[in-house]
């Protein structure tokens, strides 16, 4: 019965679906994703935002929701909202200190039900926060989503830039579009020259490069995020 | 009969098992163990490293043998030598590019493969580089490894120390005891903090603090390890 419900981002949906994945942790991928989705939001579009980072979900923290739930009503599961953006994690569904062990088939029916049983309304704008490297939630995603475009963080070293054109090329394996890189945590200890390695390999352009900044990462820890300015809203926007 | 052969490492055994974990990707928990491993061949111990990191595979690329392979001698494997250090990583078992997806009970299988066919000889220091975070590899180490002593690397950041946490209790749970906490990063744009936080959490020392530093990323991007100097060749000094 449940899967008479469509779900509402799939091809021929008007909102614009974007995936942010990247190649390894820590690279500031949720940081990036979260920042994006408010910036977008500050303008005045619906955004909603997925948290996919089932091992590491730190969206809700980042956006300062930490200890949000959602509300259901019926079968249906409002998002909190946060800056603007609808947010949904599986944060928000476990307890805190439960390790959380997802396998295949579970992972699926969760991606799913994020995508179809919370209710977003008609969103301008779909973001979602991917784990770190290529598994079972990127393909799963690339099955539900196989119109998305997907943006690759990295950071500048050579390590990272090795690993981040590996998901961009998992994501094009399972249909999704490939539209470009975010370089993050730029010039600083870091070096530079991954974010255009990687987008040399991908053959897609830099979106923006961000710089590592103390500002970043404490609001991360604040929970009040600082919108980068334009040029993280600029990546992707409509 | 493969299975006559005895893991090496268990309870009784004369090597001292250092394993190293942390709550997400990107503290340089793998930068750590690489360097902490080659500090202390340096200091004439012989030092094993297994690079149990299966997703991110980083240690061979750290220490600059990203392209080699074990030998293969009879049913034993040979580890390839770096600095030192016997290594020995599932990186060496996939061609680049394939992403490698494993599960359960292969994942089991490889890891106490890794610990009885290769051959490291007698060892006095055997590391482990676990992945970021509480999974199968961190429960399937737990149980072939009881007496293994925990190492918790976090960065300075809050978001960082509370995941970190979960590591060491996660850790703890298996019977192993967490022994310190190395905070990585230290000094930096990420703030200060968290290596204590983890530590008073899990009522155990500090036995670190490395600086956020070019010359680590520089080096870790070149494949040779600076070796952070008596700071990391300390924590686990037996
Ligand atoms: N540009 C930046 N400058 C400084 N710190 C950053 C920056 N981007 C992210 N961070 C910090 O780095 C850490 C990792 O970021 P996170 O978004 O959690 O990475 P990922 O999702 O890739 O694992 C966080 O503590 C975050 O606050
Ligand atoms: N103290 C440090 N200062 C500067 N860069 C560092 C430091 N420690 C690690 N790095 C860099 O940070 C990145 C993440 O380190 P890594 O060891 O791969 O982390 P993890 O194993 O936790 O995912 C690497 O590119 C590494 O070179």
């Amino acid at each position: 019965l449940r899967g008479e419900r469509r779900m509402p981002f799939g091809p021929g949906t008007l909102t614009r679906v974007i995936a942010v994945t990247s190649g390894k942790g820590g690279v500031g991928k949720s940081t990036v994703t979260a920042e994006l989705a408010v910036a977008l939001a500050s303008r005045g579009l619906a955004v909603g935002l997925v948290d996919a980072d089932v091992f590491g979900f730190s969206i809700p923290g980042i956006l300062g929701v930490a200890d949000a739930k959602p509300t259901q009503v019926g079968d249906m599961i409002l998002p909190p909202v946060a800056h603007g953006v609808k947010v949904i994690s599986i944060g928000m569904f476990v307890d805190d200190g439960t390790p959380v062990s997802w396998r295949g088939p579970l992972l699926h029916r969760t991606m799913q039900q994020f995508l179809t049983d919370v209710f977003f309304g008609d969103l301008d704008v779909l973001l979602l926060d991917l784990p770190p490297g290529t598994g079972d939630v990127a393909i799963t995603l690339g099955q539900l989503l196989p119109n998305a475009e997907v943006v690759v963080v990295t950071t500048p070293q050579a390590a990272a830039a090795s690993v981040a054109e590996r998901s961009g090329l998992v994501a094009r394996q399972t249909g999704q579009t490939v539209v470009g890189v975010v370089e993050n945590m730029s010039g600083g200890v870091f070096g530079s020259g991954g974010g255009d390695e990687v987008a040399r390999r991908l053959e897609v352009p830099v979106l923006a490069r961000i710089p590592l900044s103390p500002a970043v990462a404490a609001a991360g820890d604040a929970g009040v995020p600082v919108m980068l300015g334009d040029a993280s809203a600029d990546p992707a926007d409509p």
